[in-house]
């Protein structure tokens, strides 16, 4: 699963999720990445997060909407990253998630559970993308 | 400053959609177009075999697609769910926010609105999905998402069908089927995800 988050000059902001979701699913089945607030959410007046993992799971607990909400009641991205995939552990403590969180400052963060996450990004000034390597929680 | 910027899940081939995107953006397009530009890179490169056609075949071994796009600044999001044969999944979902009131199409429906809007209709079999999903019957159909159905689907495969005794242990508590779900994260062989 791809989900990205862009934010312009102007700070107004995007974000997308692509994906063929899960190998060997049921005819029909659908996972988090077109449910907005899952697979990913963005608001200009705050930030972006894009997710991976589990959908079956993750599409439960709408973790892109919590790490939001969380920029927006004040939280730093690295601790609405963490508080959006503890809320997952808590209920499933196997869950393999990862969840990248953006403010409309440009500072960025992660977390992840059960793998070994990883994100890129590449921001004004850079000539190449950068990966950022995440442990899980 | 650090902006533009440009920031995406998981690293190595889905380096491709951060350069993408932040190319759109660094050639003075908006952030919405970045995204639909970063996404349809990976979607066109099936980065990791989990983006676009050719990856992650179902039961039946269709490859389907899922796709979400959203505007930070109006709140408007488009997306596409369980879309069948067309591979501009990001573009099929632009299309749900430029020129529908709605936010979320699937399966079928979704594909006639696509190829209502031009889109392309084609298989997203490849070869090397097809023999994934045959491996898969060949390997008793494991790993299963099935539950409580006849055959075992963690032994056999389909068709399945339900074990009533079990369906009705299982839904009687809601607390206990959240705490101790019987899903892919307590299948210690399932590997697949999203």
């Amino acid at each position: 699963t791809l989900s990205l988050i862009a934010l312009h000059p102007s700070s107004s902001m995007a974000a997308c999720t692509t994906t063929n979701g899960a190998s060997h699913k049921i005819p029909g089945r659908v996972g988090d990445g077109p449910i907005p607030g899952s697979g990913s959410y963005v608001d200009s007046t705050v930030g972006g997060c894009g997710a991976t993992g589990d959908g079956d799971i993750m599409m439960r607990f709408l973790p892109c909407y919590q790490a939001v909400e969380s920029l927006r009641r004040g939280l730093t991205p690295q601790q609405a990253a963490d508080d959006a995939v503890r809320r997952i552990l808590a209920r499933y403590p196997d869950a393999k998630t990862g969840v990248v969180v953006v403010d409309n400052r440009g500072e960025h963060a992660a977390a992840a559970s059960g793998w070994e996450f990883s994100y890129s990004y590449r921001s004004g000034g850079m000539e190449r993308t950068e990966v950022v390597r995440v442990k899980s929680l | 400053s650090p902006l533009p910027l440009i920031v995406n899940t998981w690293s190595g081939p889905f380096t491709s959609a951060t350069d993408a995107a932040f190319l759109s953006l660094a050639n003075s397009s908006n952030a919405l177009d970045a995204v639909q530009a970063g996404c349809q890179a990976c979607q066109n490169n099936q980065c990791d075999h989990t983006v676009g056609f050719g990856g992650s075949p179902d039961e039946s071994c269709e490859t389907t697609l899922d796709a979400l796009i959203i505007d930070g600044e109006t709140l408007n999001a488009g997306a596409v769910a369980n879309l069948r044969r067309v591979k501009d999944a990001i573009g099929v979902a632009r299309h749900v926010l430029d020129y529908t009131q709605h936010t979320l199409l699937a399966g079928e429906q979704a594909t006639q609105f696509a190829l209502e809007n031009g889109f392309e209709e084609e298989s997203l079999s490849t070869k090397d999905s097809l023999k994934t999903c045959y491996g898969w019957r060949k390997n008793h159909c494991q790993p299963n998402y099935r539950l409580n159905v006849h055959p075992d689907p963690f032994s056999s495969c389909g068709p399945y069908s339900p074990l009533l005794s079990s369906i009705s242990s299982t839904t009687t508590s809601a607390t206990s089927s959240i705490s101790q779900p019987h899903s892919s994260s307590s299948n210690s062989q399932q590997s697949s995800h999203d």
